[in-house]
């Protein structure tokens, strides 16, 4: 490895691990600079895979998933202490953790522009991704997967499609986990799942399904368009939906976990002095079109109210 | 810029731990480190509404191998629109839908998958979004057969 970028003593941990890691910038297009963490393979770094990772968003950083998901160390609730992942991806490879786009986590770019779009991060992420190969260039000779998750379901195949043409690379396949892969596609079966879970009642069911498809007799998976429907009385029942989903208070990232800190104070929609509130968070862009469309609607409903 | 729901004060102290920066090599001009990024997704273009292009050119090279696993309590990134977008790519069933084990001591059904040429559609019960903190023993066997190109 690149000895300046080695991590020779990292805070937290009881015993420095035994494999290296080695931390780092690499240039992408412009002034950009996106920030990896390299972890080399607990069996056999020479001969085991490269998987690089990357998080969505967009704006999320992946060291994220390797300080809590599926990376070696896992940070303690004091916020300093690290303790060893017996699940480690890095056990039988090595996984290369990138901060991406520019902006995200440690990357950076001197211009600070932090302006992109899809196109933009693809080819950034596979500029970054040709001076890792100039950086390590004893990877290439490793078979090599492209993974990430959630709004990289996006990043992960368009990086692929670049990776494809460059024939100096190993590259041998994906994974994506809970990734966006159709925006519609995921906007249309959330509502199934919802009322498959019980989220939903037969009442507002019943009317999204007379508004929203084209007959009641034909419910099956593809028939309702319950994510860009121009019916009205679609769009009214798929707010009811939406807030169910989004705003009482329910893990969307996990039905079954509870929500940490507990249900937001917005939930109901309503401040305790009687005014509504415009909330912000982020997300995959699942929910965009209802969830700007329903705010509208509430700033239009209580524009006598003073927003904040 | 805060996930909802979930708690990420814990990393964000540790990364913003000045002795840890220095062991990251992080330039000290460098703004603090947050989860996710407002700026970056206030000032993102959504180019596409789909990856299907996408896939269509990677399945068509007929050599890349690809795994789509989702936790199938997640209702960020539903398994069942997955699901749907891979029946959309109108691949050859190879192996039928069938449960897929993990092992705890004993063996145990860690979800079910669907296989395809070079393809598999995989869940993993009882994991959300974030499958590898859920249920970290399954998502270990289900990356490590991936890579090493074994059943699951």
């Amino acid at each position: 490895g690149t000895p300046s970028d080695e991590i020779t003593y990292l805070p937290g941990l009881v015993k420095q691990p035994s494999f290296k890691h080695y931390s780092g910038y690499l240039q992408a297009s412009g002034t950009k600079q996106l920030h990896f963490w390299l972890l080399e393979s607990q069996s056999s770094p020479v001969h085991d895979p490269l998987v690089l990772w990357l998080s969505g968003g967009p704006g999320c950083s992946s060291l994220y998933a390797l300080l809590m998901q599926n990376g070696p160390f896992r940070i303690q609730d004091d916020g300093f202490s690290l303790e060893y992942n017996d699940y480690s991806w890095n056990k039988e490879a090595n996984v290369l953790y990138l901060e991406s786009p520019a902006g995200v986590g440690f990357s950076y770019s001197d211009d600070q522009n932090y302006t992109t779009n899809d196109d933009e991060v693809a080819e950034d992420n596979y500029l970054a991704l040709q001076d890792f190969f100039k950086r390590y260039p004893y990877y290439k000779s490793h078979n090599f997967f492209i993974t990430g998750s959630s709004y990289a379901g996006f990043y992960v195949p368009m990086l692929a499609l670049k990776v494809m043409q460059d024939s100096d690379i190993k590259f041998q396949g994906i994974a994506v986990g809970n990734g966006l892969s159709s925006i519609p596609l995921n906007g249309n079966s959330i509502v199934y799942f919802a009322y498959y879970h019980g989220l939903i009642g037969d009442d507002l069911w019943t009317d999204l399904t007379q508004s929203c498809c084209p007959s009641n007799n034909s419910i099956n998976a593809h028939s309702c368009n319950f994510y860009n429907n121009t019916n009205p009385d679609c769009a009214t029942a798929m707010e009811q939906v939406s807030h169910v989903i989004k705003d009482i208070g329910l893990n969307r990232y996990n039905l079954f976990a509870n929500c940490s800190g507990g249900i937001p104070p917005h939930s109901v929609g309503l401040g305790f002095d009687g005014q509504k509130y415009v909330t912000y968070d982020v997300d995959p862009p699942v929910f965009h079109k209802y969830y700007f469309g329903q705010k509208r609607r509430m700033v239009k409903l209580c524009s006598h109210h003073k927003l904040k | 810029a805060q996930i909802p729901c979930i708690n990420t004060s814990a990393i964000t102290t540790y990364l913003n731990n000045p002795y840890v920066r220095q062991s990251l090599h992080i330039p000290e001009n460098i703004t603090s480190w947050e989860v996710c990024s407002s700026a970056v997704l206030q000032k993102y273009t959504f180019q596409y509404d789909t990856m299907k292009s996408q896939y269509d050119q990677i399945i068509m090279a007929f050599k890349y191998r690809v795994l789509l696993y989702n936790g199938d309590t997640d209702m960020a990134c539903n398994f069942l629109g997955n699901q749907w977008f891979v029946e959309s790519l109108g691949l050859q069933e190879q192996i039928q839908r069938r449960a897929w084990l993990f092992n705890d001591g004993k063996d145990q059904i860690a979800g079910f998958v669907k296989e395809y040429q070079n393809f598999a559609f995989l869940t993993v019960k009882g994991a959300g979004h974030m499958v590898p903190m859920d249920k970290p023993n399954a998502a270990f066997t289900m990356i490590n057969n991936f890579l090493k190109k074994r059943p699951f």
